[in-house]
């Protein structure tokens, strides 16, 4: 049973790790932090300021810890606009990558989900116009980090279509 | 050591990977 909840944390664990390399303003160490959106979304504008501009970050509400539908919200604006980043910008559909279920991780903090979540953030980062500064950063992470968010990558990339 | 072998070999996979993805074209539309 241990060995079972260790696989399902292992991805997120490793994606909180990676990202706080973005030094985000909202904190970023534990799950439940990220539920809010805040540290994802703040990432996502260092990422692509220009796509997830200040006028959307705007739009994701602050100090909605303990308010689960406020959080949902947060989690709705995020995705949808990385989904339509990965089709307008990256110009490669994901429609074979399972989404996340923003209700599980609004309400229950579920640890799959996020890493779920956290993963197409990393596909984002990884093929943006800065994508080099974004991987030379986590060449620098601990190399059992680097490994779970290589496979990671790979998963994403296997499920992409042009 | 087969566990310095075994890291080697590890850190040169990581690497070429993390190389090889710098190394490809942003995406971009269309």
């Amino acid at each position: 049973m241990e060995e079972m909840d260790d696989a399902k944390t292992v991805l997120v664990e490793s994606l909180i790790i990676w990202l706080q390399t973005f030094n985000t303003p909202a904190p970023c160490t534990t799950i439940e932090e990220l539920t809010t959106g805040s540290a994802i979304s703040q990432a996502l504008h260092q990422i692509d300021p220009a796509w997830f501009s200040d006028g959307w970050l705007g739009r994701i509400k602050t100090d909605v810890e303990g308010n689960w539908r406020l959080k949902m919200n947060n989690l709705k604006k995020i995705l949808q606009m990385v989904v339509d980043y990965y089709n307008e910008v990256l110009g490669q559909e994901i429609t074979n990558f399972p989404l996340p279920d923003l209700a599980l991780v609004a309400e229950r903090s579920d640890p799959v989900h996020l890493g779920k979540l956290l993963q197409l953030i990393l596909g984002c980062a990884v093929r943006c116009e800065h994508k080099q500064e974004y991987i030379q950063n986590i060449m620098t992470l601990e190399e059992s980090v680097q490994h779970v968010v290589m496979t990671a990558i790979q998963e994403l990339m296997n499920k992409e279509t042009m | 050591d087969p566990n310095m072998k075994a890291g080697a070999a590890n850190e040169g996979v990581l690497a070429n990977f993390f190389n090889s993805l710098l190394s490809k074209k942003t995406g971009s539309p269309g």
